[in-house]
């Protein structure tokens, strides 16, 4: 079709036969670097707060192609919540400028482990990265957790949030952990929390048999542990925007080249 | 090897100048040249009608466009043609035979952003570089 909307006349029309459309749509499929047609489980995926947040990203730099990364680092930046550090590092504003792929990961714990009465309100958090195309590299990942407004017996309260990897567990005592980070939290405060996993990822990335997932806790200022529903933390029965997630940022590190067919 | 049937073809489409077109005005050069001269043409790959939507958030579709066209002498009828062009085309006039003529082919490429879910309902977002055809010429 030209500029005015009307069909080329040198344009040889046919409809394409049923073994061509599969093989043009393979083409398309190898454009794209994928082996085949993914084929997610959705039930109300398209409304999870990790597609919500990718689609968010991708509005933003499909408006500003000019831009694109500058859009991408912009909007993300505008997603954080006010009480969260601002990304300052010249090193992680280096690695969002770098980013030529961003992916979301769902938390695939459906129920909590029973864990030990010390950690007895210990969240787990799990997901996959196994199908990270090959030649990607992590240049920085987040998880990210949505915190409510908590109930008025604390709401003056401050509390504190610990984020640990699962380094090894064991059929008979707890599992091994590593604190990634700390964090003291209003009970007031609502929004997105982000917690920098990047060393975490590249490690699960590299060597998948290390994906332990991570877990969670929380204490108040006396010291006394609580549920993160009690925190305002948004869990499985939360809203579903609201949803727990973890999310990367790749660069590619090799060059890519097409399979031989 | 298709050069007499294309020629003919060639020779009934529409002229349409190119964004950004600059050089001589159409009297400058023959009309049937400008008709077939090497150009973009609007191409658009819908992801909705392959029926994709089920995994891949957005977009619905992309304009890749295409080039098509004739490289003939002289040159400056054409956009965007290489410097090397012009010795190939002069190789061409002196063994038309055994030299094949510059070729019509993109000379700027655009990307694209695809938003599409993965087989454990992850989202990706990815940049593929050289999806869309923003200018043609000939090489």
């Amino acid at each position: 079709v030209d500029g005015n909307n009307e069909v080329h006349p040198g344009f040889i029309h046919r409809r394409l036969r049923t073994h061509e459309k599969r093989e043009m749509q393979k083409e398309i499929l190898s454009i794209l670097g994928l082996p085949h047609r993914p084929r997610p489980h959705l039930s109300q995926g398209k409304y999870n707060s990790a597609p919500l947040f990718m689609l968010d990203l991708y509005n933003t730099i499909s408006s500003d192609e000019k831009s694109q990364v500058e859009g991408l680092l912009d909007r993300y930046q505008s997603t954080r919540t006010t009480q969260s550090p601002p990304l300052t590092t010249y090193q992680e504003t280096a690695f969002l400028n770098d980013a030529d792929m961003v992916m979301s990961f769902v938390n695939l714990v459906e129920y909590d482990s029973e864990f030990s009465p010390q950690r007895r309100h210990h969240k787990e958090f799990k997901f996959n990265l196994s199908q990270i195309p090959e030649g990607e590299a992590v240049t920085a990942a987040e998880f990210r957790l949505y915190k409510e407004c908590v109930s008025p017996t604390f709401r003056n309260d401050t509390f504190q949030l610990k984020v640990y990897q699962v380094l090894k567990e064991h059929p008979d005592r707890e599992a091994d952990l590593f604190l990634l980070e700390s964090r003291s939290l209003w009970a007031a405060e609502e929004g997105w929390l982000e917690f920098d996993i990047t060393a975490t990822s590249n490690l699960w990335v590299m060597s998948p048999v290390h994906n332990l997932g991570l877990q969670i806790s929380l204490e108040t200022s006396s010291g006394q542990s609580i549920t993160s529903k009690e925190a305002g933390l948004v869990g499985r029965d939360g809203a579903l925007e609201k949803q727990p997630f973890m999310v990367a940022f790749f660069k590619v590190s090799e060059v890519y080249v097409r399979t031989t067919r | 090897s298709t050069g007499g049937k294309r020629r003919q073809q060639n020779r009934n489409r529409s002229t349409q100048p190119q964004d950004g077109s600059r050089g001589l005005g159409p009297a400058d050069y023959n009309s049937s040249d400008q008709k077939t001269a090497c150009r973009r043409h609007e191409l658009y790959v819908s992801f909705r009608d392959l029926g994709w939507q089920d995994w891949i958030i957005a977009p619905e579709g992309y304009a890749a466009n295409y080039c098509d066209g004739e490289c003939s002498f002289p040159l400056n009828a054409h956009m965007n043609a290489t410097n090397h062009a012009i010795v190939q085309t002069l190789v061409h006039l002196m063994n038309p035979e055994n030299v094949p003529k510059p070729c019509c082919a993109p000379t700027k490429l655009h990307a694209i952003s695809v938003l599409y879910f993965d087989d454990n309902s992850n989202v990706i977002l990815k940049k593929y570089k050289n999806m869309v055809v923003r200018a043609c010429g000939c090489h």
